[in-house]
């Protein structure tokens, strides 16, 4: 896969330009987490575009972001578990 | 802008998963 570009995100319709990030970080996150791949892309993807495409150049950006996704998704089923 | 994860946030579903 050719690496996304910002010219090829502004291609896209807005609806697309998620899809299109979702496609190339899902394999990157999977690779770190495989089981929560899905839910870590999609909170990854609420950040702004342009500081997406930044992420795939500087994959210690990208990891720290996963990092974080991942604490927040574990304390939240932590709080889960012990609230039942 | 803090990155704040949003544990609501929708899933991700690639596209090979969605066929």
């Amino acid at each position: 896969q050719e690496p996304l570009t910002a010219s090829m995100l502004a291609a896209a319709p807005l609806k697309e330009q998620k899809q299109l990030l979702g496609e190339r970080l899902y394999p990157l996150i999977q690779a770190l987490h495989p089981t929560l791949a899905g839910k870590i892309t999609g909170m990854l993807l609420e950040i702004d575009n342009s500081e997406l495409l930044h992420m795939f150049e500087s994959p210690e950006s990208l990891h720290s972001k996963v990092e974080e996704a991942v604490a927040v998704l574990q304390a939240h089923q932590v709080k889960e578990l012990t609230t039942k | 802008k803090p990155f704040v994860p949003n544990i609501n946030a929708a899933e991700f579903i690639p596209g090979f998963l969605q066929k």
